[in-house]
């Protein structure tokens, strides 16, 4: 499984759609303070399944939704499409006849949830599923959020053995 | 279960105690089981030293010196169960010029298995990317990406 | 004892209300009493709004957003209560190129009552200073100063 | 009050005597990683009182001592002394009439320490006093170490308070 492509709607600070493509080895994503690379960050944990609103630093869940600035109005959906390319070993068997694997995440500002899979209604645990066998799951160590370096040297010895625990 | 904890704390340890040093260039390091009776339960320690110092806590140890103890423990992780993406946000942060580089040399070394997206302040690792994409806010709050061509 | 507490509260915030869109060069920020009626045990709560931008939780603040922020409330504080010096360890690091000049004009406009010294890997920050001195380990686990002079 | 001199010896990465001289407005410091930077801030915290071994990043006060090389010995003492010119309007009065104040503090491996004023052999409680009384004392704002601007902002409300109070 290969990253392919990014498509943000309605999420965080992206109003508009955007897509960002991952075809390369290396992608760096640079840009000014406040300006919305880790809220990209934010999108693809949400997106393979993020739970706590914490862990994407809101206080709930609506807060992934564009909420407007101070002469925009809010949105009322944030949407967010992951696309994966089924090149490579990792690929679950049901989709290794297809080229390209694509995960979708809605959320409405009503609290109703959407999830996809290539399309078609599933629900979350669908998804969780989906990456736990493609290998990336709930790897604690597939993204390391801005701050989160310092933490894993200090953590208690009990923090360090989950990371551990993700090995296994 | 506890033989797989048992296993891959062992598997993990391995490569930690390789990669540590070849990041560090010299040093040495390892992963201790604070309670060896209780594989259910026990704590994971590190012992760390980079290359010329005496051994200490690794409280001790700089900015610098434990976000790179802690790249290398996350890609000891790596190599034992390769995740398909990596992404780093603003990793490289407390670094020097020398161990920016280093990380950057680190990161090229495992796109074998492995697809990176970094996040950055910072002109030597925007150099050693394949791709740069630019997020601006043109208009105040909200996000829209360029892309930056670098090669 | 609470009348004590309040006025530091109230001086704090009037400073807080100006320094920070000041360093953002806009939008607008405050403190606030969680519970006005316990001002014993009251907690402090920020509300922050960069410029152009919604107001929202400041947990959603982004890694530089955030230093900025907080630099502003330690600077308001600076200002009802100087003290003769003040040490910055790395407060740079989480921000671009633009913000690091912010910080340190701010800086330097605060060095009539306060004596900054400032730990940085940030060029345009060494830039700025009076005095730089170099810490180096020429032999491993020694430290060693080095005067360098900029100007 | 203002800095005037820093005197390092056996404290943390410093075996050798180390002078910093404090005369400018601004003062920067710089070096790679892990060659003794932020020592230099903790032999501040030091010198001024701290007693937490932890918030010097040591798991005892024995930590601060310097521990050895590889190659090199460990040493049986550290000791700091912070040198201010009584300029301007901070001084406490009794110190009023000289030109500098010194605050020297040494730990030795035995468990014992000493403190001095001006060369005088004084109690911890004198110096905490005495910084108290300059306007440095407790401030948890006159040293924002490595790590902590990003703790003001996400930190819980009561622990912000401790900040207010700190200006009360
Ligand atoms: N639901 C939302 N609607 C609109 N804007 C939002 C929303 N959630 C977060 N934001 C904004 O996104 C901004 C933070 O973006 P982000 O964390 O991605 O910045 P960044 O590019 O990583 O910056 P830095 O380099 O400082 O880390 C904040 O200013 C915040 O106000
Ligand atoms: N008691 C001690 N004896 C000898 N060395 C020590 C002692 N205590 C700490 N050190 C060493 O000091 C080093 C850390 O120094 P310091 O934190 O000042 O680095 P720094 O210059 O701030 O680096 P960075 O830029 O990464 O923050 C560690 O490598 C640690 O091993
Ligand atoms: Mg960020
Ligand atoms: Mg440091």
């Amino acid at each position: 499984m290969r990253l392919k492509r990014l498509e943000i709607i309605g999420f965080k600070s992206f109003l508009e759609k955007t897509i960002v493509s991952f075809d390369k080895d290396v992608t760096a994503i640079v840009g000014p303070n406040g300006c919305g690379k880790s809220n990209i960050v934010d999108a693809i944990c949400w997106v393979m399944g993020e739970q706590s609103a914490k862990h994407l630093r809101g206080k709930s869940m609506e807060d992934v939704i564009f909420a407007g600035s101070e002469v925009r109005a809010q949105l009322s959906m944030a949407s967010v499409e992951l696309t994966f390319s089924t090149e490579g070993y990792q690929t679950p068997f049901q989709y290794a006849d297809q080229s390209e694997i694509s995960v979708c995440r809605r959320l409405y500002r009503t609290g109703e949830s959407e999830y996809f899979i290539n399309r078609i209604p599933v629900r979350l645990k669908d998804i969780t599923d989906l990456f736990l066998g493609t290998g990336v799951g709930r790897k604690a160590y597939s993204v390391i959020e801005q701050g989160k370096v310092h933490q894993i040297v200090t953590a208690k010895p009990e923090q360090r053995r989950y990371y551990i625990e993700e090995v296994a | 279960t506890k033989e797989k904890f048992l296993e891959a704390f062992r598997m993990v340890d391995e490569k930690f105690q390789v990669i540590f040093p070849h990041l560090f260039k010299g040093g040495k390091a390892k992963l201790l089981l604070i309670n060896e009776n209780d594989l259910l339960e026990s704590g994971v320690d590190i012992i760390a030293q980079p290359p010329g110092k005496k051994l200490q806590s690794i409280s001790l140890l700089s900015g610098g010196e434990k976000a790179l103890t802690a790249v290398s423990l996350i890609f000891a992780m790596f190599l034992i169960k390769p995740s398909p993406f990596c992404i780093l946000d603003e990793v490289d942060a407390p670094l020097d010029d020398v161990n920016v580089g280093r990380y950057n040399d680190i990161i090229r070394e495992m796109t074998g298995k492995t697809q990176f997206v970094v996040i950055t302040h910072n002109k030597n690792t925007m150099e050693t990317a394949d791709v740069l994409y630019g997020v601006t806010m043109q208009e105040a709050g909200v996000s829209q990406l360029v892309s930056v061509e670098m090669h």
